[in-house]
């Protein structure tokens, strides 16, 4: 474990507990992208199946995973339960979140496929996962562009994740230097991932620095 | 099993 590492996983621990409590103290689930949520929720299933193969890599290791499938699954709970609560918010929510996100669940499965370490069960799965996180913040972005304003929780949740996704590029240069180990899999769509933050992050700049209305192309 | 790959990073 490498301080980028642990920082990312710290920052990405961050982010959700950002989104939990933003929901929870304000009562609002505005702006929020159900499907980037729910895309969650798979992406942890997915990949941490080998918790059921009881191979641990560590306490930590394991203890995350926990968390990262224990708290995307709350958060499509709270986020459905608002249904009953807010009918007029849950509506506005779901009739905003217009991305096709079958198209990302199809492409994943397909470079899951094409690229794994091995043609079996859990690695296709994993791999799945893997592409699926990649992308998984497009509903989100797509949201945020299309309303054209800013609501704070998302720009810090966004923010947060942006930062975990970021710096796990210096964690994979340490390993491949100090350890001389690179997962491609990981580092190809890192650094997908990352791109489609660094365009978020550029209209963050952009409207922080100079003030202009956020707006994704 | 060893057929599993131990994937170490989240």
């Amino acid at each position: 474990m490498n301080l980028f590492r642990i920082l990312g996983d710290l920052s990405h621990l961050a982010s959700i507990l950002i989104l939990i409590r933003t929901i929870k103290a304000t009562d609002s689930i505005d702006g929020i992208s159900f499907k980037t949520q729910a895309l969650y929720v798979i992406i942890f299933f997915t990949r941490y199946l080998d918790l059921l193969t009881f191979q641990h890599i560590s306490i930590y290791n394991s203890l995350m995973k926990l968390f990262f499938i224990g708290s995307s699954l709350y958060i499509v709970i709270l986020l459905q339960r608002s249904k009953a609560i807010q009918p007029i918010a849950y509506r506005e929510m779901i009739m905003a979140d217009t991305f096709k996100v079958q198209y990302l669940l199809g492409g994943s499965l397909i470079m899951a496929l094409l690229f794994n370490y091995k043609f079996s069960f859990f690695e296709i799965l994993w791999s799945f996962s893997i592409w699926l996180e990649s992308v998984a913040i497009l509903p989100q972005l797509f949201m945020l562009s299309k309303s054209g304003k800013s609501k704070s929780l998302t720009i810090h949740y966004i923010f947060a994740l942006g930062i975990y996704r970021t710096l796990y590029i210096p964690n994979w240069i340490w390993r491949y230097f100090v350890e001389g180990k690179v997962d491609k899999l990981a580092v190809i769509s890192g650094i997908v991932q990352t791109l489609i933050y660094s365009d978020f992050f550029y209209i963050y700049y952009k409207k922080v620095i100079k003030g202009s209305n956020l707006q994704l192309p | 099993s060893s057929s599993t790959i131990m994937h170490d990073e989240l």
